[in-house]
């Protein structure tokens, strides 16, 4: 495709 | 009616190793998709270039040959050059919504940070909570994510930008009304002597079998696309027996399970399209040498290969701009929900400053 994946920016991650 | 909120609550592990098999689902279906698009992509500019089938439909030399007529219908009924020029024009607003949710979030952290510091030099070791700098490099990291994802959609745009300026021309006279389009066609002398031809017949075939192919893709690409499977009864499972949760050999084999009939009806798919396009190449080489090649016939070819690659090029710009508005929108949200983490952590900074500039006052 050739826009970038959003795939890993979705990953909400935990704030420590 | 009591719903337990926690239901749906899994250990960080199982989360994680969540994310991760979804992130390789996601590789595994576009991967599968996207050869198959491949391949009709090719397959389509191949044909294209051979004037295929217009060429068949072409013999009587002066009308427009049904494939191309049809071909400007589609584009018609999908709003013509008007729709693709609307998103083309959206573009840059949506680009900049997302850069100023950005920009904005990183503001808040940049201005809170500076306080921060301010302080810090004016109190010296007083000031002794950890600085801001510190704490803000994970959500900085992120947003630095951000900033490479939109550059790269920056170019992307570009890229839909100079397929539409190379093909509107072709694609603006395919949506002209039948008189029109049929009037810059150059009409050449007829190659009446092909019609009953064996030659036509037989590409006539392949050429049925070629759209079956295609045709055959869309179904394969809705059944990949509706799988689904939940992981997290295997997850957990493992993770209860083992302790421990070894998310790439139980997702590979998942998904291999899941797609490995796919990947073989893709490949089987490609094969078949080899093949007959292989015949198909061949075939034309003997239709054109029996054809009475002339400048006439030569320049009708040269337009009607034009229109029926500008008929390709919409339909790939089309999905080009859906994936690009639909990108931008579905980042949006992400935006919002990091906009949302900076500002709450700025809040809390805050209320922590004020508390710790009471203390320091007082003493």
């Amino acid at each position: 495709s050739l826009y970038p994946s959003l795939e890993d920016l979705k990953v909400d991650k935990v704030m420590k | 009616k009591f719903t337990d909120l926690f239901e749906k609550m899994v250990p960080m592990a199982v989360q994680q190793s969540m994310s991760t098999y979804n992130q390789r689902k996601a590789d595994t279906v576009n991967r599968l998709v996207g050869t198959m698009r491949e391949a009709t992509n090719l397959c389509n500019g191949v044909l294209a270039s051979l004037n295929l089938p217009a060429a068949l439909e072409d013999l009587s030399g002066d009308s427009i040959p049904q494939s191309i007529a049809d071909k400007a219908r589609a584009i018609v009924q999908q709003g013509g050059l008007q729709s693709i020029e609307q998103l083309i024009r959206d573009l840059p607003e949506l680009l900049t919504r997302n850069r100023e949710i950005l920009d904005e979030s990183l503001k808040m952290l940049d201005d809170e940070e500076s306080t921060d510091s301010e302080l810090r030099s004016k109190f010296n070791q007083r000031w002794n909570r950890t600085p801001s700098g510190d704490l803000y490099k994970p959500l900085r990291a992120e947003g630095g994510n951000f900033r490479s994802v939109l550059d790269k959609a920056v170019q992307a745009d570009q890229v839909v930008r100079e397929r539409y300026n190379t093909h509107c021309e072709m694609i603006a006279l395919l949506c002209k009304p039948e008189a029109e389009l049929s009037a810059a066609l150059p009409s050449a002398n007829p190659a009446k002597t092909l019609q009953g031809s064996e030659v036509v017949s037989v590409l006539r075939s392949q050429l049925s079998k070629l759209e079956e192919v295609k045709k055959e893709r869309e179904g394969l690409e809705a059944e990949i696309k509706a799988v689904t499977f939940d992981m997290s009864t295997c997850f957990l499972t493992a993770l209860a027996q083992d302790g421990a949760i070894n998310e790439e050999a139980l997702s590979v084999s998942q998904l291999d399970q899941l797609y490995g009939s796919y990947t073989q009806r893709v490949q089987a798919s490609l094969r078949a399209q080899e093949g007959l396009l292989g015949n198909v190449q061949a075939s034309h080489q003997e239709f054109s040498s029996l054809k009475q090649s002339n400048s006439e016939a030569n320049d009708r070819e040269e337009v009607l290969k034009k229109l029926a690659s500008a008929h390709d090029s919409y339909v790939e710009i089309t999905s080009n701009l859906k994936e690009g508005t639909k990108f931008y929108n579905d980042l949006t949200e992400i935006l919002l929900k990091f906009q949302n983490k900076c500002s709450d952590i700025v809040f809390a900074r805050k209320t922590e400053r004020d508390e710790l500039l009471k203390e320091l006052q007082q003493s």
